[in-house]
């Protein structure tokens, strides 16, 4: 369903070049679980926003359900980042002067439900990740870890066939981070694709397989079915 | 060096009243290395916030050296804050208008540094915490591990007596957050007290005791003295 080939991310800092993604060739099937663990620095979230066209890559070619996303213009492109693609970011990104619910609402609005069914999946949302005591507050009166959980439900709004996560429980205790992990089982097991980002060995085991990037490049695919 | 009493937060929120830490009694010796953990929400980031001077308690009385902070007027508050202690961030809290070693010199702007001098000791604590390859870069060029890093280079820059670190290893692999964390412990060897908020009970295992939170209270304090 994604496959990327000979991609290449380089920052251009005045005189410095800085290669990020040096010739990474990846290929993710539908429904599949995958991990992605690396150094800091090595290019992850690099890696991640490339697959969820949030960023171009340098050089090559990314293939989202066989078509060339370099060919596509910023409205389709928009269409499948809105439709098909829940991503929930390293630092969370939560819309300050709205609260817990109508930033788990936004990406509802391109799906034109109506105020009271949207309102309503929002809180199933907000329930699922343990937001039911907080529907109210904003992202200021809200802990690190609760901040996550309403990135999380956000990402799961319009229902999305792939979820990019960026370190999902990096901010939650053991329990929560648990809680967590077993909701995006429970995503995997419906069908969707699934590409994670974790620090976590413990939590990389239950994907099917992790890949391990160093300094930009895939170091080697560990393959361990999950749990 | 630093002893709560009674410590009671509450926030009003229009008409709901929400307590976040109820009755927390906690004492700190000179010296000592104290973890903090809890669930998400338990009122570890508040707890913090308290002993960093950064927010005041509701109730309840804060003894710094042997002075009711409650007594202090800002200016004394602050030279306190500049100087005695070093806070890391759960959220990192960069200027983004400011580059790596911009960042970690700005406590230093309180010492009267010369700028030749106050521009070795940033490279010296950047490099310290493996950011010696980054130091022009914006917050905006960083990932999220290298943003965690320059945060705990800045809390060091005034060589405080008192260090705060809200999750300093949460965005960090395994290599990196152990680097950080023998960091740590040297300057624990140094005489320095620390109070580390962390969800890794390996972690926290490094220090001399844990302080287990939930709910706003303390449910029990485990003592382990280190490794
Ligand atoms: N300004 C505020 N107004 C209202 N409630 C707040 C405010 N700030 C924090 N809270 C609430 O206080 C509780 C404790 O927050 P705190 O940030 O101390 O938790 P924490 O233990 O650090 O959690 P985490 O592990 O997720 O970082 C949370 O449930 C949060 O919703
Ligand atoms: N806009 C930018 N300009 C220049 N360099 C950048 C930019 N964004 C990221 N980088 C650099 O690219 C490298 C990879 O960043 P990335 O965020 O992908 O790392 P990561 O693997 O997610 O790390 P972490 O585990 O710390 O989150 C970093 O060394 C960073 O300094
Ligand atoms: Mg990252
Ligand atoms: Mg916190």
């Amino acid at each position: 369903i994604v496959r990327i080939q000979d991609i290449r991310k380089t920052y251009f800092l005045g005189p410095v070049t800085l290669p990020v993604l040096k010739d990474v060739n990846l290929s993710f099937p539908e429904g599949s679980f995958t991990a992605i663990m690396g150094p800091s620095g090595s290019g992850k979230s690099t890696l991640l926003n490339l697959l969820g066209c949030l960023d171009r890559p340098t050089e090559g070619k990314y293939l989202l359900e066989d078509v060339d996303v370099s060919t596509m213009d910023d409205d389709a492109l928009s269409a499948i980042r809105n439709t098909r693609i829940g991503f929930i970011f390293q630092s969370f990104n939560l819309i300050s002067s709205l609260n817990v619910l109508e930033n788990i609402e936004v990406p509802l609005f391109y799906q034109h439900l109506g105020k009271q069914e949207s309102r309503r999946r929002a809180k199933e949302l907000a329930k699922s990740v343990g937001l039911g005591h907080r529907f109210n507050h904003y992202p200021n009166e809200l802990s690190g870890g609760e901040c996550q959980r309403v990135a999380i439900a956000r990402s799961l709004a319009n229902n999305p066939a792939i979820i990019l996560a960026d370190e999902p429980t990096g901010n939650l205790d053991t329990k929560t981070g648990e809680e967590i992990l077993h909701l995006i089982e429970n995503l995997h097991q419906e069908g969707k694709t699934i590409i994670m980002v974790t620090h976590d060995p413990e939590i990389a085991l239950e994907s099917e397989r992790t890949v391990h990037l160093r300094d930009g490049e895939v170091e080697r695919i560990e393959e361990h079915k999950g749990r």
